[in-house]
């Protein structure tokens, strides 16, 4: 168990979780699917504003790490926008909603969103 | 990622899975974590999508993407996707998308219209194997009757291969991490094996959430890149998450 893959024997009576394993429940939200797509996460986004900025923050630092100049970045924030309008209904007007609550640019919630496709990269 | 849909010895679908994320993004020497991962954690959210003030589906999020990874409808079906690796990749799908050709789904687009709009888990299944995608992927989806279970293995186009819980094999359940269930996991990457060795050992007179969560709270599926753990009980309506820490001495995935 001390080596590497540390494989553990099999857990057992880890549930309720609790202990060094659970770093705290879940929060629930309500998205109301009757709501224009650019509203529905409005009171969410709103909440969450602070750690969605930090999270886009630490992928634009890891992006300025490959690319120093900040090409790359100026690249997302100039071409996906575009894609945001490609996107089919509603998923695109909901990210743009999203930025706007959030304040973050709209490719960098592009980027977010279509992430699992690039990072087959 | 680790995926499971097991069926109980009452035929009773459970589904759990642990959403492993941020590998190579970046890693914290001090505090031995991912930076992406750690910033996740504070993302996730559960979210009860409603439609004419009724649950249409619930789902566990990172805040700020819309798309779907892991969701449950109520009473109908439960669904998880985990990463698939292949050289035809997400970044073809891209490119033919830039280039006009866009009769693809983006992964999570496909996740969200199917808990969204799927009646069924037969209709869910037949949307998860046959429409065409940018990125190749393995959907887990679990049902409300006995032997509805199973992995879908997708690549951008086709459907490659899907895995039915079948009990009358004592296929009891169906697992999947993030290789092809027919050939050998990366050897520096086998959370197949230990996973499947804790859930033989909790056999399936003992399964329940309780015991799926002690499998995914053992390392090295609990893990670095561990996010958040999400249980579902299709026959419940029951979707309930936990963020995740995985204590040192820990894998890194």
């Amino acid at each position: 168990q001390f080596v590497p893959p540390y494989t553990e024997d099999c857990r057992t009576g880890m549930y309720p979780p609790n202990g060094p394993t659970f770093r705290g429940p879940v929060s629930w939200y309500t998205i109301d699917l009757d709501l224009p797509p650019s509203k529905r996460w409005t009171a969410l986004i709103t909440d969450k504003k602070t750690e969605l900025a930090g999270m886009i923050q630490a992928i634009r630092d890891l992006a300025n790490a490959f690319v120093p100049s900040g090409r790359l970045i100026e690249l997302v924030d100039i071409m996906l926008p575009l894609m945001a309008d490609t996107l089919p209904s509603p998923f695109g007007e909901e990210i743009k909603g999203i930025a706007d609550a959030s304040g973050v640019p709209l490719g960098e919630v592009v980027l977010f969103n279509i992430f699992y496709e690039v990072f087959t990269v | 990622c680790t995926s499971v849909v097991a069926q109980d010895q009452k035929g009773n679908l459970i589904h759990g899975r642990n959403l492993d994320f941020g590998l190579f993004l970046g890693w914290d020497v001090k505090n031995k974590s991912w930076i992406i991962s750690e910033k996740l954690k504070p993302l996730v959210v559960n979210l009860d999508f409603r439609k004419n003030n009724k649950t249409v589906f619930k789902s566990t999020n990172f805040a700020g993407y819309v798309g779907m990874l892991t969701g449950i409808k109520p009473h109908v079906f439960t669904l998880t996707m985990n990463e698939r690796f292949s050289l035809d990749g997400g970044y073809i799908g891209i490119l033919e998308w830039i280039m006009g050709q866009r009769d693809g789904m983006w992964m999570s687009f496909l996740t969200r219209s199917v808990l969204e709009n799927a009646t069924s888990y037969k209709e869910a299944k037949n949307q998860l194997a046959l429409t065409k995608m940018l990125a190749p992927a393995y959907f887990i989806l679990g049902g409300n009757q006995p032997g509805e279970g199973c992995i879908i293995t997708r690549s951008r186009e086709l459907s490659i291969d899907v895995l039915d819980i079948d009990v009358k094999l004592d296929r009891w359940y169906v697992l999947e991490t993030n290789y092809d269930h027919w050939k050998e996991p990366f050897f520096l990457d086998d959370r197949r094996t230990p996973a499947m060795k804790c859930m033989n050992k909790t056999t399936q007179a003992n399964i329940s959430v309780k015991t799926l969560y002690d499998v995914l709270s053992t390392k090295p599926m609990l893990n670095k890149l561990t996010t958040y753990t999400t249980l579902m009980q299709v026959s419940e309506g029951k979707l309930e998450s936990f963020i995740r820490d995985c204590p040192n001495p820990c894998m890194p995935w």
